[in-house]
């Protein structure tokens, strides 16, 4: 299985149309290869986007730079995903 | 009803042990259910519908779970419906009374190759597994394969995007499996296909902001829906059209469906809890799926009521 280790899930709150322009050029960059789980598409949307670590502080940079308010949704994907492995193991053995 | 019994509806479970589950409700309930065999996936997968069915041809109400196939929640959903719809004929009034005029027709795993791999490979794989010619990216994404609006803005040229939407419309078998089953019944009265998540129910359209002849008794019957779902547990869903209260979406099966005749055609987008996205925990799939029943129920009891 390909890993999520130090990925983090971001909930990006856009201000205006303006911030969410910004965030689809960040959906642009496919260099950065992250993951929009929920995508930019209004204001009053939370727009959530998985980063992997490799890239994390030049994107959190990004949106600080841009003003982007965000928290952080999912601290580490991977430990969530081995939860969820863990859990899919034991019903099995039940 | 040992094999269908015995099965875990509160964990999450791989291709092949739904498939299995799938034989086991044929066994339990053969006069009510029956598979039909609509297609074959890009892998060479079988794509399965479950027919629920008091016999006559009946016009049908359609519902997929899982056409993105990192949406595990939305799958899981879908197998515990299919228990839900066969133990309650003749015991619930209201499901009994809508199999009495109508079938339910279920596919429960709309995108196998892509579901499969999310168990093997890659968790957060969304689109189906085809090979793209002249390109290292694989996968279309299925829900922008649609012949409606197709290849708009709202939908990615590119293949490495997650919503590319490939080469020509219903290029995916798991689309034009679909399409031709549809097409070839001729009296479907309504398009069901469930996503997750952000807590949502769509109705067209996706690539226009043209509002659909049957706006207001869509937005009407989305409102009583949505009620139905939160009065169990108090999950806020927002409803509206799909370009108004999300994005421009071009070549998604809901407007494919409307397009064609189907007027009761939505999308839901099951629950996340704003904390979890794709990685729901599995203790939230029975919560999840019993708030989605009510709000089934609510549009099934409605298109029984209003035939067309």
């Amino acid at each position: 299985q390909k890993t999520f280790v130090g990925d983090q899930v971001l909930r990006a709150h856009a201000k205006d149309n303006a911030q969410l322009d910004v965030l689809r050029e960040l959906e642009a960059m496919k260099h950065l290869q992250v993951d929009f789980w929920r995508g930019p598409s209004r204001p009053n949307l939370p727009v959530d986007i998985r980063v992997p670590n490799a890239v994390l502080q030049q994107v959190k940079v990004f949106l600080e730079s841009n003003s982007i308010d965000y928290s952080i949704m999912i601290e580490d994907v991977q430990e969530l995903l081995d939860q969820e492995h863990q859990d899919i193991q034991s019903a099995t053995l039940r | 009803e040992r094999i269908t019994g015995s099965f875990s509806y509160s964990t999450y479970h791989t291709i092949e042990e739904i498939y299995s589950w799938i034989d086991g409700l044929l066994l339990e309930y053969p006069k009510l259910v029956s598979r039909i065999d609509i297609g074959q996936s890009y892998e060479g997968r079988p794509i399965y519908a479950l027919k629920f069915s008091t016999g006559g041809n009946k016009p049908a109400i359609w519902i997929d779970t899982g056409i993105h196939s990192r949406e595990w929640i939305t799958q899981a959903t879908g197998v515990w419906t299919a228990k839900k719809i066969a133990s309650s004929y003749g015991v619930d009034s209201s499901l009994t009374d809508i199999l009495d005029n109508l079938d339910i027709i279920l596919e429960i795993v709309t995108n196998p190759d892509g579901y499969a791999y999310t168990h093997s490979t890659n968790r957060m794989w969304r689109k189906t597994r085809s090979i793209n010619a002249g390109s290292t990216c694989v996968g279309v994404d299925p829900n922008r394969n649609w012949n409606a609006g197709f290849g708009g803005p709202g939908s990615s040229s590119n293949p490495c995007s997650e919503t590319y939407h490939g080469a020509h419309p219903h290029s995916e078998p798991e689309v034009y499996s679909v399409v031709d089953f549809i097409l070839a019944h001729g009296n479907v009265k309504a398009m069901l296909s469930i996503h997750s998540y952000s807590q949502m129910l769509l109705f067209p359209y996706g690539y226009t902001n043209d509002l659909a002849p049957d706006h207001e008794e869509l937005t009407e019957l989305a409102k009583q829906t949505a009620n139905a779902l939160a009065s169990l547990h108090g999950t806020q869903y927002t409803y509206g059209t799909t370009i108004a209260t999300i994005y421009r979406a071009d070549g998604t099966a809901t407007d494919w469906a409307y397009n064609n005749g189907i007027k009761y055609s939505y999308t839901f987008e099951l629950r996340d809890t704003g904390r979890y996205g794709f990685i729901l925990p599995a203790e939230q799939i029975i919560p999840t799926a019993e708030e989605t029943w009510l709000a089934l129920m609510t549009v099934m009891e409605h298109v029984k009521n209003h035939p067309y």
